[in-house]
């Protein structure tokens, strides 16, 4: 679902957050 | 085949995406989907993460938002 595609992106962006 | 895992997820397949256009999380997320990888979302997560570390890619922002990008 979108709302599923919208979740992994914002854990994606905080995992790449901690290191960009 | 199944049709589970006609997509992988691997460091080479992000590169040639990011060298053809720029993307964000979410396009790229889109090419690698669960349904397509076998993967569970958690480790699509992390996986694409440490790819994308490892990477480390370019970054602009189109349309306020982030892309990610690789020159050859």
């Amino acid at each position: 679902s979108s709302s599923e595609a919208d979740e992994m992106a914002a854990a994606l962006e905080a995992e790449l957050n901690d290191f960009m | 085949t199944p049709s589970s895992s006609d997509v992988q997820l691997t460091e080479e397949a992000v590169r040639r995406y990011l060298i053809r256009k720029p993307m964000t999380t979410k396009d790229l997320l889109k090419k690698f989907q669960t349904k397509r990888t076998g993967l569970s979302s958690e480790q699509t997560v992390n996986v694409l993460a440490q790819i994308l570390k490892r990477l480390n890619p370019e970054r602009k922002m189109v349309n306020d938002k982030m892309h990610f990008y690789l020159t050859e």
